[in-house]
């Protein structure tokens, strides 16, 4: 049964035809840090923009998706061991950072960068 | 849940450093915001125009050489006469607590080097302040190098890394780093009296600290991960066996 599910790969995949929009993918978000609650302490940028990752994750996982080795299996034992054991699920893959100019409470004006605050690709 | 206070969400995972930090250090919501202006709140605005982007992005030139800078603007100052025409001032700095993640990097002065005030023109310069007890003040002979300022040509940026750190940085609790502000009148000018108790020095001088995140590094001195013991036991076993 298992060849059966990993054949698919060579072939085009019928199952979710129609529900392409569907599918794991990078979904643009901007917020503003207003919308946060965060406006009276971060002076710039005004508009952030995580972005986040939504979507199917295939049943048979595309290359381009960078899935690990563990999706793979974790999508085989769904199919053929235990239905209590997920799909894996649709996340972001590689993040950027953003740089944030902010004012704290004793009035110091602080420039930083944090790491990870952007989602650029999504995995399963 | 727009324009609510995030903080109770975000208490439920106190231990990651943004949520801390986002615990920790920003104002409540019921606060007025902190007034900054003037030239510490534009000098920052250009530092950060050259590091990032309108959207937030780092730019990948940039040339600041830190993940954090921290502009720290002086408690108080006094104000008073020595001889002739110098005026010193005493400005203290609170530094906060050292966290462990964060490494400091550099310690940079910044001020004007000509003021021009009361239509008098000064120059100024900065000394590190060492007070050796609490009679007696004594003027330290470090001092840093100064050049101007890579942002505006009216700065002058004085690098007092080493001072800091071997000074201050290392005490634990309240910790203030005490700098002279020195100003000379320039000729022609000598033998008025200027109105310097009237000015203050928060908008010619403060107090630039740069650090670098170490927080991963951090983590990984204090817990290893399971697999790399795993592989130092199973390598040191291996060195036994083929000593044996």
């Amino acid at each position: 049964r298992a060849a059966i599910i990993t054949s698919k790969i060579l072939g085009p995949t019928q199952e979710h035809v129609g529900s392409e929009s569907n599918q794991c993918s990078l979904h643009h978000f901007q917020v503003s840090f207003h919308q946060l609650g965060w406006d009276h302490w971060i002076i710039a940028p005004n508009l952030y923009t995580p972005n986040y990752c939504k979507g199917a994750c295939p049943r048979v996982l595309r290359y381009g998706l960078n899935s690990p080795n563990h999706a793979i299996i974790q999508n085989l034992v769904n199919e053929l061991v235990d239905q209590n054991v997920p799909q894996p699920s649709c996340v972001p893959y590689k993040y950027a950072p953003i740089s944030i100019l902010l004012v704290e409470a004793n009035g110091s004006i602080l420039y930083k960068e944090y790491k990870d605050m952007i989602a650029q690709s999504c995995t399963c | 849940k727009v324009g609510q206070p995030s903080a109770a969400l975000l208490a439920e995972a106190p231990t990651l450093p943004l949520i801390q930090e986002l615990l920790e250090e920003a104002p409540g919501k019921q606060q007025r915001k902190p007034q900054v202006q003037g030239h510490p709140m534009r000098y920052m605005l250009e530092l950060y125009q050259r590091s990032a982007d309108a959207h937030g992005h780092p730019r990948e030139n940039r040339t600041i050489g830190a993940t954090m800078v921290r502009l720290v603007r002086p408690l108080a100052n006094i104000a008073r006469t020595l001889r002739g025409p110098q005026y010193i001032q005493t400005l203290d700095f609170p530094l906060r607590p050292n966290r462990i993640a964060y490494q400091l990097v550099r310690a940079i002065m910044v001020y004007h080097h000509q003021v021009y005030l009361a239509g008098f023109h000064l120059s100024c310069h900065v000394e590190p302040w060492v007070q050796k007890n609490t009679s007696n003040h004594t003027l330290s002979s470090e001092r840093g190098s100064s050049k101007p300022s890579l942002l505006s040509k009216a700065w002058t940026e004085m690098d007092i890394t080493q001072h800091v750190q071997q000074r201050l940085w290392d005490h634990k609790g309240h910790r203030v780093l005490q700098l002279r502000f020195i100003c000379q009148q320039q000729k022609g000018s000598e033998g008025l009296q200027l109105p310097w108790h009237d000015t203050s020095s928060l908008d010619t001088a403060f107090l630039l600290l740069y650090f670098n995140d170490t927080y991963k590094s951090v983590q990984k001195a204090k817990l290893p991960p399971r697999g790399q013991e795993e592989f130092k036991k199973r390598d040191s076993s291996l060195f036994l066996h083929r000593a044996r």
